[in-house]
């Protein structure tokens, strides 16, 4: 149960050895908190029919109560430790698991969730999240990007212009990220870059939770007269994507930031072709 | 021109808002990821001919790897030599890591300049061999890092699969 950590001469990262979650990531020498977890909000199923209570669909978030359940309390760590890159593989649950890689001498942790098919025997329909947890005094502020060009300034429970009457205090909180979402204080900076548009918030100071994934059973009554199952085959969808964290001095953020999601955005194109030729014909 | 445009056309058409957030039908929602399939299949022609244009017409055809999200991928799979080809879009040089799905083997990874590249192969997740519909015998990803991509730059790599020892056991979970 000892601790297990992985470096790249740049970011040291620690995981509980009993939890198996991530716990702590070291730059320049200094340690910070930094947990990550997955939950899952009970989705609201509507009743009679929809004529009153709206369900979670297609159209709708809507969770069932405000806590999101953690998926697992245990979790099976597998370390790999290379030249180019260290990794270690956390498996949450048969349908949830992650990677979680720093490349040699780079300055962000790459987290990559495989996640589906979502069960579903209690018949009850999830919104599955990844959650952040640092100890930025991020004091009901965070910041969502829009079409990649700019911060919008977010307050938790409010609306900058209109006075908010807050009847859903989880879903009123999401915003849409085409790119990237972060929190700050005066001294930090947290930054989550997506590698495609996510729902996401900061529901606690200091935490930023992305929706990844979604099973639901009953239709939100906005149109679509269907629920948003995407059963194939009898079964779930199953999802899998990356998110790039970054933990800067607050004056390294921003560039951190853009070079970091344009390059997320437009990553090389990679094209593979077979061939006859020797390496050095080919060269 | 006609193929960018096929793509075009199913971007275009994808900026419905349901498109975008997936407040449709089933068999909508399946009919845009078919068009857009469609679209970028064309743009692989587009890609052979520009290179061609470079690298001279022997250059071969060009594929996507598009299950790289099952880690699938039947050209690094299924032959013993094969290349693969960055285009960087960006205006500035970027250093960035190439994980292609294989079979357990030694390979030898040529770099531009015909030096070795440093590789690695490293597993994949558990979670990956239980996939529904993945049809693919690969093990583990080949990971090498290309580094200085030049801005609007392309470069290839040459890749061989040497010799395949008896794969080893999958790794046991570290607090299992």
């Amino acid at each position: 149960t000892e601790e297990v950590t992985i470096e790249n001469g740049k970011l040291k990262i620690g995981f509980n050895g009993t939890s198996g979650l991530v716990q702590w990531i070291e730059q320049n020498g200094t340690r910070h908190q930094l947990q990550q977890n997955f939950f899952f909000y009970e989705s609201m199923k509507g009743y009679n029919f929809n004529a009153d209570n709206r369900a979670s669909g297609a159209y709708i978030f809507r969770p069932t109560k405000n806590q999101p359940t953690v998926i697992s309390e245990k979790i099976n760590l597998t370390i790999y430790r290379g030249k180019n890159v260290h990794e270690v593989h956390q498996s949450f649950s048969s349908w949830l698991s992650q990677v979680v890689r720093i490349y040699d001498q780079q300055e962000s942790i790459e987290f990559e969730w495989l996640v589906g098919p979502i069960p579903i025997m209690e018949w009850i329909g999830k919104e599955v999240i990844t959650k952040y947890t640092t100890k930025i005094a991020s004091n009901g502020t965070f910041y969502t990007d829009s079409n990649g060009r700019r911060w919008m300034k977010r307050k938790r429970n409010q609306r900058s212009s209109w006075n908010l009457t807050l009847t859903e205090p989880v879903a009123s909180n999401y915003y849409p990220i085409t790119s990237s979402i972060a929190i700050r204080d005066a001294i930090h900076q947290a930054t989550i870059i997506t590698d495609r548009p996510q729902g996401g918030t900061s529901i606690e100071d200091g935490t930023l939770e992305l929706m990844l994934h979604r099973r639901l059973l009953y239709d939100d009554s906005q149109g679509v007269s269907e629920p948003l199952d995407e059963n194939q085959y009898g079964e779930g969808m199953v999802t899998r994507g990356k998110h790039i964290l970054h933990f800067n001095e607050l004056d390294k953020a921003a560039k951190a930031h853009r070079l970091s999601a344009l390059h997320t955005a437009m990553q090389p194109v990679v094209t593979l072709a077979p061939t006859h030729m020797e390496s050095n014909e080919w060269v | 021109n006609e193929h960018v445009q096929m793509l075009a056309i199913a971007v275009a058409q994808s900026q419905h808002h349901d498109a975008i957030t997936g407040t449709e039908k089933q068999h909508v929602s399946d009919d845009y990821a078919l068009y857009l399939d469609e679209g970028i299949g064309e743009t692989q022609k587009v890609l052979t001919a520009a290179y061609r244009k470079w690298f001279g017409k022997e250059f071969p055809e060009q594929q996507y790897c598009k299950m790289l999200n099952i880690s699938e991928c039947d050209v690094s799979e299924n032959n013993s030599k094969f290349v693969i080809t960055l285009y960087n879009p960006l205006s500035r040089a970027v250093t960035t890591p190439v994980r292609i799905p294989v079979k357990y083997a030694d390979y030898k990874v040529t770099g531009p300049n015909g030096a070795n590249v440093p590789y690695e192969l490293v597993f994949l997740p558990g979670q990956i061999f239980r996939l529904g519909g993945r049809t693919s015998n690969a093990t583990h990803e080949l990971v090498f890092i290309a580094s200085e991509v030049s801005p609007l730059g392309l470069v290839n790599y040459h890749v061989e699969r040497i010799n395949e020892p008896e794969p080893p056991p999958r790794p046991t979970p570290h607090n299992s």
